[in-house]
């Protein structure tokens, strides 16, 4: 499981 | 995009315009924190820098646009438009206590040292406790319009279905956001006891108003 910033949310 | 994503995209939307149709049909923004609405117009500036940068969708592209128009029309409703109608008296909420350390724990835990990834990560955490300035309003004068709560309650909805979106991406994704999981339970916390009243209070027809 890969964390980073969920570039496609509002 | 699933589901949950949509609806709560929806649902904050939903939120924006119902404050803002909320002010312009009745020429008053009384009962509205205007700290708070800066505090979101600030919140949708630093996240969305990355429309300059770049392109994710049109569904991205024009809901950002959106978010970002109907808070600066909101903030310019406030405090120019029906300035008159502002109840500055009761919106006495000290902002710095919690922009000042937001911006202090943005540029301390981020994913990259970076101005716009300091940027963003300020936005998800400011975000989280903008609606303090609007809930402190209320515990001040002791009650709401119905329709703010309604505003309340869709704003509020927001955040709780981005965490199901966050689980369900967790799961079919394998990727999860820890910065914004945080920021988005903390977010969510801070609506509870308002949830508790909505439920209680205005759904069964009865205007929200605290106890004395």
């Amino acid at each position: 499981e890969e964390e980073g910033k969920l570039k496609d949310e509002l | 995009m699933n589901i949950f994503r949509l609806t709560g995209d929806l649902s904050h939307l939903a939120a924006i315009i119902i404050l803002l149709l909320k002010i312009w049909k009745s020429r008053s923004c009384a009962g509205i924190s205007g700290k708070s609405q800066i505090l979101f117009a600030l919140v949708f500036t630093t996240r969305y820098l990355d429309l300059f940068t770049s392109f994710i969708s049109l569904y991205n592209t024009c809901m950002k646009l959106i978010y970002i128009g109907c808070a600066y029309a909101t903030v310019y409703l406030i405090y120019a438009k029906f300035r008159a109608t502002y109840d500055g008296n009761h919106d006495s909420f000290r902002v710095e206590f919690l922009v000042v350390p937001v911006g202090g724990l943005s540029v301390l835990i981020n994913h990259d040292f970076s101005p716009l990834e300091i940027l963003w990560t300020f936005s998800i955490y400011l975000e989280s406790v903008a609606i303090l300035p609007q809930l402190f309003m209320i515990s001040k004068t002791g009650e709401a319009e119905t329709i703010t709560t309604h505003y309340l309650f869709c704003l509020g909805l927001y955040r709780a279905l981005y965490l199901f979106n966050w689980i369900w991406r967790f799961y079919f994704e394998g990727f999860f956001d820890m910065i914004a999981i945080v920021a988005g339970v903390v977010q969510t916390v801070l609506y509870c006891d308002f949830f508790y009243l909505y439920v209680t209070k205005v759904l069964k027809g009865k205007k929200l108003s605290l106890p004395a």
